[in-house]
């Protein structure tokens, strides 16, 4: 463990928290990409299936992992009971067959190993590069966003950007890593998928405006 | 050694 992967994690923690809080505090889930979260459900189910087969690793990686699987299935049961009224499906348009298609290619293509589990967690890190996408469509197609949610979209992406410098540092420090190729050029296509977005967050929220596109 | 289980990040 190291500063930048407790930072990304705690970033990843911080936008579950901001995502829950806006829709329970406004009674709503208006500007929130159903898809995406349907998306990052299936990101987590896959790549944490190691839940139950692989030894236990740390408490730490156990009670995440719970965390994410259980946040995310919330927030997905919040969007389609309770707060459903508030998703207007025509803005959240975006055609996320491709997406699951693609991830699904890449995986079988290239998985760390030929096996059900390998070939799954490949396929959830490739999905999870690209899983915010018909959210920043949504955002996209209003032209703008509420604040709350850019924050949200922000910490999440932070989440995988912090584990960049994260992964330099395991290079150089720490001799057992074992470096993923598969997590770190998703990564890096994950982050570069953000920058436009990372931009306009810098230049306009940071600075108290809304966040509104050109 | 955790050879065999290599994903240990999240």
């Amino acid at each position: 463990m190291n500063i930048f992967r407790m930072l990304g994690d705690l970033s990843h923690l911080i936008s579950i928290f901001i995502l829950l809080h806006k829709m329970q505090t406004s009674k709503s889930c208006s500007g929130v990409s159903f898809k995406s979260q349907v998306l990052y459900l299936v990101v987590y189910v896959f790549r944490y299936l190691d839940l139950f087969t692989n030894p236990f690793m740390s408490y730490y990686n156990t009670l995440m992992k719970i965390v994410f699987i259980a946040s995310s299935a919330y927030t997905i049961y919040l969007m389609s009971t309770v707060f459903k009224p508030t998703h207007d499906p025509a803005i959240d348009t975006f055609k996320i067959e491709y997406l699951l298609g693609g991830s699904l290619v890449m995986a079988l293509l290239f998985p760390p190993k030929w096996t059900f589990m390998e070939i799954s967690w490949a396929f959830s890190i490739w999905l999870e590069s690209v899983a915010i996408l018909p959210q920043l469509f949504m955002v996209q197609r209003t032209g703008e966003a509420e604040t709350i949610t850019t924050h949200y979209i922000f910490a999440l992406g932070a989440y995988r950007a912090l584990y960049i410098p994260n992964w330099i540092w395991r290079y150089m420090f720490d001799k057992k890593a074992k470096l993923e190729t598969i997590a770190v050029v998703a990564g890096l296509a994950q982050t570069l998928l953000y920058s436009d977005f990372f931009y306009i967050y810098w230049t306009k929220v940071m600075k108290g405006k809304k966040f509104q596109l050109p | 050694e955790k050879k065999e289980h290599p994903h240990d990040e999240l």
